[in-house]
């Protein structure tokens, strides 16, 4: 069957909101202390320290919507998990100028035979 | 065309690299599709250098004066190849050994390994970009690198998922089903060799989803490139 498209990702009103804040928060602490370990991540005080661990927070939710839009592959804490998506872009990409447009002025290959 | 295809146990594939904190994987793509055009030719496998690229390539792309290859801040794997073919060919990694940033210029022609005989692109068409593979090795390829911070393992399929072209990364084969982790389903899927060293996704790799339903899943059929190698004693 169709997976459902439109899914409930954002949780109900209700007053359990701040404790799951709580709990996001300390699990967020947990799982960055190991990102930290695995990566040998060392931060120059502790006021980077502590923007690196909000940022790791904000990735940890991405990484559940992720998984949410892509239930098929396996989303979470990855060597980048410190990085806001613009520092990835900009460090880690490097693909200038995407798209067909400009491959305009490269030869295209000959059409190959995929039958038998 | 066989069901499942794997440049890798054919020994086509070079080692999975990492190109750090540097915008360079378009000299990575490159490298690794004339690696596999350099193995057809010869039937050795050379590792061959990015550095040498990011340093001594500022081609631009006749279609856009303004887009021109530069280092950690971007390149696009067509011009690269134009690049090549002006320059005489590509050095080794040993010989010109990667640093992760962009310095002068230090290219020897006398130390080139691989030379590039021409390059075409492949249109959209998954048959088409299966055919090429199998014929002419590793495939040089643009991708929307949206889902990939995130990705740990497990065939990559989103429901919504950006076409813009932001990252280059090399095609190696392609499966027929794969178990995703969640929801045990099949999904057809190409296997894609990234730069980000091995210590991400599956051992370095990346699979997404291919098929009728799926066409061009983050843009991925849609900047293909083939390069072939000329052939040396």
């Amino acid at each position: 069957e169709e997976d459902a498209l439109i899914e409930q990702v954002v949780g109900g009103g209700d007053g359990d909101g701040d404790d799951r804040e709580l709990g996001e928060l300390l699990d967020a602490e947990a799982h960055f202390a190991s990102f930290e370990r695995r990566f040998g991540r060392t931060y120059r005080d502790a006021g980077e320290r502590a923007y690196r661990l909000s940022v790791f927070r904000d990735n940890l939710r991405r990484a559940r919507r992720h998984q949410r839009l892509d239930p098929t592959a396996a989303h979470g804490v990855t060597k980048f998990s410190d990085l806001t998506p613009a520092e990835f872009r900009e460090r880690y990409l490097g693909l200038r100028g995407g798209g067909r447009t400009s491959l305009a002025s490269t030869a295209e290959a000959p059409i190959l035979p995929t039958d038998g | 065309l066989p069901a499942d295809f794997d440049w890798r146990e054919h020994g086509a594939v070079g080692p999975v690299k990492d190109q750090g904190s540097c915008g360079s994987c378009w000299s990575f793509s490159t490298s690794g599709a004339l690696e596999g055009a350099h193995y057809l030719a010869t039937g050795k496998l050379e590792v061959l250098s990015e550095q040498q690229m990011v340093d001594c390539d500022h081609e631009c792309d006749p279609s856009e004066s303004r887009a021109c290859d530069s280092g950690c801040n971007g390149g696009l794997m067509t011009t690269a190849f134009s690049y090549l073919m002006k320059s005489g060919g590509l050095q080794s990694e040993k010989d010109y050994p990667y640093a992760g940033r962009e310095n002068a210029c230090k290219f020897d022609k006398s130390k080139i390994v691989a030379q590039v005989k021409n390059f075409s692109v492949v249109s959209a068409n998954e048959d088409q970009i299966a055919a090429n593979l199998v014929k002419h090795g590793p495939l040089a390829i643009g991708i929307n690198a949206v889902f990939m911070q995130t990705y740990i393992g497990g065939v990559s399929c989103p429901y919504i998922c950006g076409k813009h072209l932001d990252h280059g990364v090399l095609l190696v084969g392609y499966g027929s089903a794969g178990y995703a982790p969640i929801r045990f389903k099949e999904k057809p899927y190409w296997i894609i060799k990234n730069s980000w060293g091995e210590n991400w996704g599956e051992n370095g790799y990346y699979k997404i989803c291919r098929g009728p339903h799926v066409q061009n899943k983050c843009g991925v059929d849609s900047m293909v490139s083939t390069v072939t190698a000329i052939h040396t004693s």
